[in-house]
């Protein structure tokens, strides 16, 4: 499995639809203080099913729909699509045939959250049992947030147990 | 299950007992576990000694040494369990000009199995990426990406 | 006592509000009392809105953000009990270029009550500083102290 | 007051006597990851009269004395003088006829601590009397160690108060 594309649209401060191709080895993402690099982890991590809206930095889930500026209204809806290319050992069986696998997750003002595999809707625990398939899933250590490094290496002796849980 | 952590445990720290010396260029690190009779609960502690330096808790290290062995942790873990993908946001921020040399250096080394995205402010970490994106906000509190083809 | 302290958290909010809005070139920011009713236990939360944004819980607000914020409450702290010397280390790590212009401009104001010793990695932090002291391990282990004279 | 002089002899990573100048407005301080500058901040908490060996970063009070390298032996003290000139309104009116104050604070490997000003020896609580008294005192927001920034903005609103207290 390799990252293909990410689209967000109404998700934190992207208002309107970005597209984000990840087809090369190492790819950088720049820019000012405040203007939404680490928003695009946030989306990467919600679409993989991220339950706690604190490791999203919010208060409530419903922090993620574009809250609006000074300017502009707030919108109603947050959707993310991830696309995957099914190159490589560790894509599920069930997907093999297809050259693509991509997984939409939105969220509703009115609080209802759709999901979607290949644009089929299914149910969140399909999304995250795909991703735990793929060696992706729960691994604490796929995503290192902005400052989450030091807080591996000064985590009490029982917290770091969870990384190595992660691997076996 | 005890057997399936103890193994994890062993096949990472064998790793980890690699990468940090390469990343470091020399010095010595390890894990350990604080109660080895209590597989099921017990916690992971690590030792870590720049090189030429004395072995002390650490706590004591600075924060860029202390980055670079999370940073070995971390690829440790991943060369036992490949992922994907690898998403790092401001890693290299406490990291001085070698230590960003050497940090890029590791990611290289290690995109053959793993797709990387770096989020950073660091303009050596910017020179060694494949492609950049940049995200502005040229409208306030509206983000936009903008392709910065490096190469 | 109940007295001195709200008089501590109403000077302190007041340059509070005038600093963030200073060192952000616009928004603005205060302090807020959790319960007003409780002057002995209660909490203080801070309301930001960089320029532009809508108002949203700080804990929404980036990296480079947050830091600018503390900076700008400690410096309000600062203003009403000056301090007489203040050491910054590594504050810059995770401010833009921009920013770090800024940090750097909000010291010199504040030079004329305080003397300032600042840590960094940054370049441009190092640029406007009177004077820069090299530390360094020629010896591993073992640290000295070189000058560095800027000017 | 202004800041003088920082002399330390066997704290931390400074085995050799080192003597940093604090004359100018603004001093930056400069070198590779793990070589020493932080420490020089340690120091000057540390001869302030900070009691806790977790705030230095280490396990005990004795993590603070030289521990050798894997050449270097260890050493048996630690002692770090800090000197102060006595020019500005915010000098204690007993020290106001001298033209600096200097703050120093040893400890030996033994447990045993030596605390003096100007070369005469007090007890801890003279250092902290003095300190509080020309405005430096413990205050909170005086020295900002490395990673602290962020935790200010990232603590509960209980901890926040704390900052204010020290402003009453
Ligand atoms: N739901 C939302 N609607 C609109 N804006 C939002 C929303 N959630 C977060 N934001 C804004 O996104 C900004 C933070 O973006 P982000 O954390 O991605 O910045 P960054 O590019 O990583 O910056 P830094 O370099 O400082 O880390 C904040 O200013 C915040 O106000
Ligand atoms: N008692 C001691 N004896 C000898 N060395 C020590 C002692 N205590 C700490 N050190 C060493 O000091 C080093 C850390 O120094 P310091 O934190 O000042 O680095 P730094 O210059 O701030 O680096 P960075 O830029 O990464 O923050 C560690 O490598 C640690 O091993
Ligand atoms: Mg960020
Ligand atoms: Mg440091």
């Amino acid at each position: 499995m390799r990252l293909k594309r990410l689209e967000i649209i109404g998700f934190k401060s992207f208002l309107e639809k970005t597209i984000v191709s990840f087809d090369k080895d190492v790819t950088a993402i720049v820019g000012p203080n405040g203007c939404g690099k680490s928003n695009i982890v946030d989306a990467i991590c919600w679409v993989m099913g991220e339950q706690s809206a604190k490791h999203l930095r919010g208060k409530s889930m419903e922090d993620v729909i574009f809250a609006g500026s000074e300017v502009r209204a707030q919108l109603s809806m947050a959707s993310v699509e991830l696309t995957f290319s099914t190159e490589g050992y560790q894509t599920p069986f069930q997907y093999a045939d297809q050259s693509e696998i991509s997984v939409c997750r939105r969220l509703y003002r009115t609080g209802e959250s759709e999901y979607f595999i290949n644009r089929i809707p299914v149910r969140l625990k399909d999304i995250t049992d795909l991703f735990l398939g793929t060696g992706v899933g729960r691994k604490a250590y796929s995503v290192i947030e902005q400052g989450k490094v030091h807080q591996i290496v000064t985590a009490k002796p029982e917290q770091r147990r969870y990384y190595i849980e992660e691997v076996a | 299950t005890k057997e399936k952590f103890l193994e994890a445990f062993r096949m990472v720290d064998e790793k980890f007992q690699v990468i940090f010396p390469h990343l470091f260029k020399g010095g010595k690190a390890k894990l350990l576990l604080i109660n080895e009779n209590d597989l099921l609960e017990s916690g992971v502690d690590i030792i870590a000694q720049p090189p030429g330096k004395k072995l002390q808790s650490i706590s004591l290290l600075s924060g860029g040494e202390k980055a670079l062995t999370a940073v070995s942790l971390i690829f440790a873990m991943f060369l036992i369990k490949p992922s994907p993908f690898c998403i790092l946001d401001e890693v290299d921020a406490p990291l001085d000009d070698v230590n960003v040399g050497r940090y890029n250096d590791i990611i290289r080394e290690m995109t053959g199995k793993t797709q990387f995205v770096v989020i950073t402010h660091n303009k050596n970490t910017m020179e060694t990426a494949d492609v950049l994106y940049g995200v502005t906000m040229q409208e306030a509190g509206v983000s936009q990406l903008v392709s910065v083809e490096m190469h």
